[in-house]
């Protein structure tokens, strides 16, 4: 037995709107520890990681660890049926092929409850290694944004370097090039607006913006995103979720034929 | 030309 409430209901709404159009069909896991989903996109050039921690839910219950396999775009259909305000609560019994997601409004007079049927998908879950990246960056969530989406009306490619100067974009394309620089500033009202630059090592890497900008899809759920690079491995876009959990993209590079 | 590397270059099942 299955039985999750989540009070913040609007938090699933995002979670799904920030995945859905990266990945089609996946798995949610759900144990003791929270509610969990790794996939990756149709060309496995990208992979989000998702996790709800249990503590985050008013009510958790899960008598024994469950996958439940389910097409995003349909998860995501009969979220927008929950209103912003709702109380999502999510529930299937061991075994069953169905999963039921029910609302409740704030003034618990209006209570819906969708059923939909489960897929059985081949799971292919990845093992990522704790690792030491040559830099961390942490942005306002916005501003990374924005920066991609003007980015992608130059080019299609992105250059992101992290040097002690800060953290660079560069893009190029057919009416000329672009480059686009944040420095450490720490020097303001709120820590979320600041840009705290962490390098180990310069780095430099090559990604395709269109990727990105799927990624800024999480935006709404943080108000920072943390990005970390390594040489020899993909970028980490992270959006912490308060008090639950995270959303993480990790985006493979484009690197010299 | 740069080539797109795939993620399962990177991390493997497990």
């Amino acid at each position: 037995m299955l039985e999750l409430r989540l009070v913040q209901g609007s938090l699933l709404k995002k979670v799904l709107e920030a995945m859905k159009d990266l990945v089609t069909d996946a798995n949610f896991d759900c144990s003791a520890t929270g509610f969990s989903l790794q996939a990756m996109d149709s060309s496995h050039v990208a992979l989000v990681a998702l996790l709800l921690r249990s503590e985050g839910f008013e009510h958790y219950r899960c008598d024994r660890n469950i996958t439940m396999g389910m097409n995003l775009n349909n998860v995501s259909k009969l979220l927008k049926c929950a209103g912003n305000d709702d109380i999502i609560t999510i529930k299937a019994d061991d075994g069953g092929d169905t999963v039921t997601f029910m609302f409740e409004n704030p003034k618990q007079d209006k209570i819906s409850d969708f059923e939909m049927k489960l897929m059985d998908l081949d799971s292919e879950h990845l093992g990522i290694p704790d690792a030491e990246y040559h830099a961390i960056v942490r942005m306002p969530s916005l501003e990374f944004s924005r920066i991609c989406k003007d980015l992608s009306s130059i080019g299609d490619t992105v250059v992101i370097s992290v040097t002690k100067e800060g953290i660079k974009f560069s893009t190029r394309g057919d009416i000329g090039n672009a480059n686009i620089v944040c420095r450490q500033n720490t020097t303001v009202d709120k820590p979320e607006e600041a840009t705290v630059i962490q390098m180990n090592e310069a780095v430099s890497l090559t990604f395709a913006l269109r990727y990105l900008n799927s990624f800024t899809k999480a935006t709404s759920l943080s108000e920072t995103v943390t990005i970390s690079l390594s040489s020899e491995l993909p970028l980490v876009a992270e959006y912490k979720i308060a008090d639950m959990g995270y959303i993480k993209f990790y985006l493979a590079p484009k690197i010299e034929d | 030309v740069r080539k797109q590397c795939q993620i399962t270059s990177f991390f493997s099942p497990g």
